[in-house]
């Protein structure tokens, strides 16, 4: 538990670090994005350590076995608990949102802010404590530290150049007109936020809702489906490309070439798809799942521009 | 300031997770 709040602390303070390296100083942004910051972290130990496990086991132990919920939780657990978590988190970070915008005074921010930091601290403290029982190798920390901070400089300087070229961009006549509308600033962090959202979260989602199709579970396939498939970690890359490369489609209007990805995938497991249904079916399922997810996130995006 | 936050959310939650 206390190694995986360590990589969420680090992962809250490099996105910040970035986000803050890329935005000028209007309208107070550091003291809000001082609190939004900690409320992340003390929202995250929070809810690891005090909120999930009571409530996996409310859910577990409160709904009856009779009832068609309970048989719908069963067969789908991990699914609801990651829905149910992210819903929770995102009830959260709005409520963060709205908290920094009522209130005018800079005071209460810092106040917020200290709060939410010291209560943080003080449970990762008592946590490391419980669970090492001797004291943190700072050697470790100093190592994370310095690699975080060099990735740091390095994507904050690729994304500030991005930030220069679409300014360039916007003078320069485009297909799309969503480009000169908007200010450069919130273009990147619409476009950042999509492209984030399409890549690991929905190959985790994908993954957890079609793990019951998959043919290589069952153990009489197990051989045949381990030598038919290629290099350890293709699937990702290929889903990942396949996304960005329908998203480009919807974006610049050619949905025929959404028709040429989706057979370029086809042909490449042609021959387990014709000979095994299993397969064929987990496959369909799963380009299905990547279209869906894709589109609902050129939805988001044409709503964020 | 929300897109930011949820950014932050999904790099930390998503990605620095082992």
């Amino acid at each position: 538990a206390v190694s995986q709040s360590l990589h969420f602390v680090w992962g809250v303070l490099f996105t910040s670090v970035i986000l803050y390296g890329l935005n000028d100083d209007s309208d107070g942004f550091t003291l809000k994005w001082l609190v939004i910051v900690s409320g992340l972290l003390f929202g995250y130990i929070l809810f690891e350590n005090k909120i999930k496990h009571p409530l996996n086991f409310f859910f577990t132990s409160n709904l009856s076995s009779e009832h068609s919920l309970h048989m719908f939780y069963v067969k789908n657990r991990s699914i609801v608990q990651f829905v149910i978590q992210q819903m929770l988190y995102l009830l959260w970070i709005f409520i963060l949102n709205e908290l920094v915008t009522v209130s005018d005074d800079p005071w209460i921010l810092v106040g917020i802010g200290l709060l939410f930091l010291l209560i943080f601290m003080v449970s990762l403290y008592a946590l490391t404590r419980k669970e090492s029982r001797s004291h943190y190798p700072w050697n470790r920390l100093l190592k994370h530290a310095s690699t975080y901070i060099v990735l740091s400089a390095v994507t904050l300087i690729l994304l500030q150049i991005l930030l220069q070229g679409l300014e360039l961009l916007q003078l320069a006549t485009f297909p799309v007109g969503a480009f000169v509308t908007q200010s450069p600033y919130r273009m990147l962090i619409a476009l950042n936020f999509v492209l984030l959202l399409l890549m690991k979260p929905t190959n985790q989602v994908i993954r957890a809702v079609s793990s019951k199709y998959d043919p290589k579970k069952d153990t009489a396939l197990t051989s045949q489906a381990e030598q038919d498939s290629g290099f350890k970690g293709a699937g990702a890359m290929i889903g990942n490309l396949e996304r960005l490369l329908i998203l480009l489609s919807f974006f610049f209007g050619s949905l025929l070439s959404v028709v040429a990805i989706l057979s370029i995938k086809a042909f490449a497991r042609y021959k387990l798809i014709a000979e095994d249904p299993y397969f064929s079916e987990y496959f369909v399922i799963g380009t299905m799942l990547s279209v869906l997810i894709t589109f609902a996130c050129y939805a988001l995006l044409v709503l964020l521009l | 300031m929300i897109i930011e936050t949820l950014i932050a959310h999904v790099v930390s939650y998503f990605y620095f997770q082992p």
